[in-house]
């Protein structure tokens, strides 16, 4: 089922405080690639992959988005339904949303449109060996 | 009377989606 729009985190919401695993402590809104891969970095048994978006369609459930991703080295298909809301953080770009205008009206987060081709960051267990 | 106020902290990897193929190659 996909992530539901009441269920949002206010960890979206401007403002809000986010500590890396670095022990920094920074605003959601001032976040930058940097902070990701360095906390990826530090902290054990999580990598970070690229995510490049491949497709948006409509979901088959009304009000929400299915994204179609291609994810890391292996380039991997995976798919995720959210409400295009939903902001994703975009290599070298920032917060990126398929509804930048919901986003800044629900979450005061100001984002840049959610594209084909964009890169995301998005993270997975680190492999054992 | 001022009540003290906590505030949320969370996680960086709580704001990044987990994309993981569900059946590895």
């Amino acid at each position: 089922p996909p992530i539901t729009s009441s269920h949002l985190p206010s960890h979206f919401m401007k403002g809000a405080i986010i500590q890396l695993a670095t022990g920094e402590l920074k605003r959601v809104e001032d976040l930058q690639t940097q902070d990701f891969v360095r906390s990826a970095e530090v902290s054990g048994g999580l990598k970070i992959d690229s995510s490049t978006v491949v497709d948006i369609q409509e979901s088959q459930w009304p009000g929400f988005v299915l994204l179609h991703f291609v994810v890391g080295e292996q380039q991997s298909k995976v798919s995720i339904e959210v409400p295009p809301e939903h902001p994703f953080f975009v290599y070298g770009q920032g917060w990126s949303s398929c509804s930048p205008g919901r986003t800044a009206q629900l979450f005061s987060l100001p984002c840049h449109r959610l594209q084909v081709g964009d890169v995301c960051i998005s993270i997975s267990l680190q492999s054992l060996n | 009377n001022v009540e003290p106020r906590s505030v949320a902290v969370f996680p960086w990897h709580s704001l990044v989606p987990f994309l993981a193929p569900s059946q590895p190659d």
